[in-house]
């Protein structure tokens, strides 16, 4: 939208009202995240700014588009809504986005068939004119999470938005994640020039590998190559698909003595945030007992080589293909992230190699579920993998099924099952939100669109036989066997059949080198339960306790200050609420009628003032006067 | 391995939504089906 009044400001003041559900608390969150890795567009809690996004539970999902300096703007987070794209659609448009189809040169991409469309929903389909709406010389994408889909207030089963390119009939109405050209004219609106939680990213395709350095104080050095005889044949960000390029950095291991080093560094990073993630492929061929350390070395005051902290050890790594790995850091100050390789006992006729490295200021995945050999899977019939279990921080235990069955759509669900820590733990579970991705192999961070689903798990849900949902799945569930004969018991699936369609899986970098990658974090939102003014990082449980006593009227929100319960008032433009509890309303106009009322009331009080001291001083000089001449009347009269 | 069909919960009912379908199926008519508009018909 053309107008720089419809702008926010680059840190943008949310609350997430009570009203929206768990799990659509936990799904905006993580859209943020996404926000900050991809553009300098940031959110933080509302604490009394003037204008602020109101996220609640409304009917359906909407916003208005751009800031409209209402001071409380609404976006509606609705049942069904809860989904990672939908909350990014919606707060493009509070940013100023329109729909993509709407753009002023749309004809010429594709074609509105009107007569497709449900009588009396043809406004829908407006274009506006380039004194409206600014494309900021972008193409038309259709990739855009912007785009309406091709069946989009269809009036039966035929497309009412037919693309010009038959080939992106079925790429428009994607809801995965903010596409290139999504990003490209954000960041051109919001003059972005970098975003706040990407460090850097390196396929190696560039001879100056990145700014990355060989340390001088070991025996050898890591080699940039594009193959190794014994392995990898080609790299991992191109998988040898483009002649003359695809290169990786690898740790020839065959022509060294056990015990040798090399260690390659990455170039000096500045971190924001104090967590990092670190995401890099890694690939062996040499002995099954070389090994990769990972190291940070971090420069403090009076440290000038910096000190090198150990992060992870990765031994013993499968022979023969790439693998995916993420490195957990927690660094404050300025820093390198350190790769060494080290020669482990044993033959080798190959050696490490690494490739498609990627740091963050993110939370990494908590689990990877690897599935090999995908093109054969998803070519079965009748198929459905069963992810290996896995454990979540609050150590519950779980399992994730993926079910192929469907010729259209590939479904996911998430299963509890009894684990080891079941006696201790609460049932039915509380309020664990897991959330499933579908990893884009893309080299580069950025220019991934991950396809992402959350669910989370609501105590008091029952299943249709009355009992809990997510009981304890030795309770609830059914008996299954391990692969290794280990019997479980595995609770009821919570998940969508529409994770994402067969075609889009097969889009973009989804399966690369046959493989996928489905990435699974599952954390405790209880923190997000009951406050409306949602602290980002977890409010302790002192903060619930002191304001569960307060409530603050007007739409007024209860923050913890100094350990006090205090409430944050709304206000607007030219009016705000006060009071302990925002009981009072002021405004503008108050404090001017305010302002002329008190002067002229003193004006007044100031002129009877003077009158009645001028009468009187008038008074008492009169009777002064009248006194003095009866006396000299006398005096004379004495004379005579 | 096939689950059991009634083993899972389909939290979107077998039908991939998108929001103007969501939208709609509530009854709402929106601004282009997910726009908030003030009543005089300009973006609110």
């Amino acid at each position: 939208i053309i107008g720089d009044h419809k702008r926010w400001p680059h840190t943008i003041p949310y609350v997430l009202e009570d009203s929206l559900e768990m799990n659509a608390k936990g799904v905006i969150l993580n859209a943020f995240e996404r926000y900050r890795l991809k553009t300098c567009i940031d959110f933080k809690p509302w604490s009394g700014e003037a204008n602020y996004i109101s996220v609640f539970k409304g009917s359906g999902c909407w916003s208005s588009v751009g800031n409209i300096h209402a001071g409380k703007q609404e976006l509606s987070i609705g049942t069904n809504c809860d989904r990672i794209a939908t909350v990014q659609h919606e707060f493009l448009h509070a940013l100023g986005f329109w729909h993509e189809q709407s753009r002023a040169d749309r004809d010429d991409y594709v074609i509105i068939v009107w007569d497709r469309i449900q009588p009396g929903k043809e406004h829908n389909f407006n274009i506006y004119n380039d004194s409206v709406s600014d494309s900021l010389n972008v193409p038309y994408d259709y990739t855009s999470v912007m785009h309406y889909s091709k069946t989009a207030f269809q009036n039966g089963t035929e497309s009412t938005i037919v693309t010009r390119i038959s080939e992106f009939e079925d790429v428009i109405g994607q809801r995965m994640d903010f596409s290139d050209y999504d990003l490209l004219k954000l960041n051109q609106l919001y003059n972005c020039t970098s975003s706040l939680s990407f460090m850097d990213s390196c396929d190696f395709e560039l001879e100056n590998i990145c700014g990355m350095i060989q340390s001088s104080g070991d025996s050898a050095d890591w080699q940039r190559v594009s193959q190794v005889l014994s392995g990898p044949e080609s790299d991992h960000s191109k998988m040898g698909q483009c002649k003359d390029s695809g290169f990786f950095m690898h740790f020839n291991t065959s022509i060294l003595n056990e015990g040798a080093t090399a260690m390659l560094e990455s170039r000096l990073l500045y971190p924001k945030r104090g967590f990092q993630c670190l995401e890099f492929y890694l690939y062996n061929s040499g002995s099954g007992n070389d090994q990769l350390n990972i190291y940070t070395r971090e420069y403090t005051t009076g440290q000038q080589g910096g000190v090198l902290t150990l992060q992870r050890q990765i031994k013993e790594v499968p022979i023969g293909s790439w693998q995916l790995h993420y490195v957990t850091l927690q660094v404050t100050k300025k820093f390198r992230v350190v790769f060494e390789g080290l020669r482990g006992p044993g033959t080798s006729s190959g050696g490490l190699s690494i490739d498609d490295i990627n740091l963050s200021e993110t939370r990494c995945p908590h689990h990877i579920w690897h599935i090999q050999n995908f093109t054969q899977i998803l070519g079965g019939q009748d198929t459905s993998v069963y992810s290996p279990p896995f454990y979540s921080s609050k150590g519950y235990a779980f399992q994730i099924y993926m079910d192929l069955r469907s010729s259209t759509n590939v479904g996911i669900y998430f299963h509890l099952i009894s684990g080891a820590n079941d006696d201790q733990l609460q049932w039915p579970c509380p309020w664990q939100q897991a959330t499933m991705t579908l990893l884009d192999q893309n080299p580069d961070i950025r220019q991934r669109m991950f396809n992402q689903r959350s669910i989370t798990t609501d105590p008091t849900m029952t299943s249709d036989n009355g009992s809990y949902f997510w009981d304890r799945p030795s309770k609830v569930g059914v008996t299954d066997v391990f692969p290794n004969g280990t019997q479980f018991s595995r609770g009821i699936g919570y998940g969508t059949t529409v994770f994402i369609t067969r075609e889009r899986l097969k889009s973009r970098e989804f399966i690369k080198g046959d493989d996928i990658y489905i990435l699974l974090t599952v954390e405790d939102i209880s923190h997000l339960n009951s406050t409306s003014a949602v602290p980002d990082p977890v409010p302790t449980l002192a903060v619930h306790n002191a304001c569960s006593e307060v409530v603050c009227q007007n739409g007024g929100i209860c923050v913890v200050q100094d350990g006090r319960a205090e409430c944050k008032c709304p206000a607007g433009e030219d009016w705000w609420y006060m009071g302990k509890r925002c009981e009072k309303r002021g405004s503008t106009r108050d404090t001017v009628i305010i302002a002329v009322s008190s002067t002229v009331t003193v004006f007044a009080v100031m002129l009877i003032i003077t009158l009645v001291s001028v009468y009187c001083t008038r008074r008492k000089y009169r009777k002064k006067a009248r006194a003095n001449t009866a006396a000299m009347t006398l005096e004379n009269q004495h004379a005579f | 391995l096939p689950a059991p069909e009634k083993f899972v919960k389909d939290i979107d009912g077998g039908i991939d939504q998108d929001i103007f379908d969501i939208n709609q199926g509530l009854g709402l008519d929106l601004f282009e089906g997910d726009i908030k508009l003030e009543a005089n018909g300009k973006n609110s």
